[in-house]
């Protein structure tokens, strides 16, 4: 553990948090792509497996648990608890086509042909594009609210760490590992436009 | 078996 790892989930924790408690204040879920946190969900339970047949640490179960809690129950506000609130029509970018390519790509490029390992795989590969959606959904609508431009801008914030994190991890522990990094690279630079967007007009973005 | 991927990392 590194500062960078550590500020990189935390980062993480606080684009989720803020995210529940957008929707759950506002009670509306307006400007949130449903696609793109159902694709966060399908991330952190296909990742997350280990917990079942491994322990590493209580910080490692805790944060596992509260991501894959939270993932849930933002689907589960978007489409349940606060549905009258959700913008289907804007929300149109195909699932199917992220999820398949992805499959096949963890499929033929992993580090270990096993189950658990090709859903971790296809979890970090899932992950770099997951955001496509809300991005696909800002850029129709032309705008973002606030505080949806705050939970992004964490959001990229974490990943783009976790990169500083495995520059840390190599040069000190010899440890990288190529699927992660180029996937978190992708991620990463999906988000530098809306950097660039957040950074100078700031908060609230209308295209 | 023998961990293949960092499950540490989140």
């Amino acid at each position: 553990m590194n500062i960078f790892r550590l500020t990189g989930d935390l980062s993480h924790l606080a684009a989720i948090i803020i995210l529940l408690l957008k929707i759950w204040k506002t009670r509306s879920c307006a400007g949130i792509s449903g696609k793109s946190q159902i694709l966060f969900a399908l991330v952190f339970t296909t990742r997350y497996l280990d917990l079942l047949t491994s322990f590493i640490s209580l910080y490692n179960t805790t944060m596992k648990v509260i991501y894959i809690g939270c993932a849930y129950a933002t689907v589960y506000l978007i489409y349940m608890k606060f549905k009258a609130t959700y913008d289907g029509n804007h929300d149109s970018f195909r699932m199917e086509f992220l999820v398949v390519p992805v499959g096949g790509l963890a499929c033929l490029v992993n580090h270990d042909f096993s189950f658990l390992e090709i859903l971790w795989t296809f979890s970090i590969y899932l992950e770099s594009v997951a955001i496509l959606p809300q991005l696909f959904m800002i850029s129709k609508t032309g705008e973002a609210e606030t505080i949806t431009t705050h939970y992004l801008f964490f959001l990229g914030l974490y990943r783009a760490l976790y990169l500083f994190n495995w520059i840390w991890r190599f040069y000190f522990e010899g440890f990288f590992d190529m699927i992660a990094i180029v996937a978190g690279m992708v991620q990463t630079i999906l988000y530098c436009d809306f950097f660039y967007l957040y950074v100078t007009k700031g908060q609230g973005i209308s295209l | 078996d023998e961990v293949v991927t960092d499950k540490d990392e989140l």
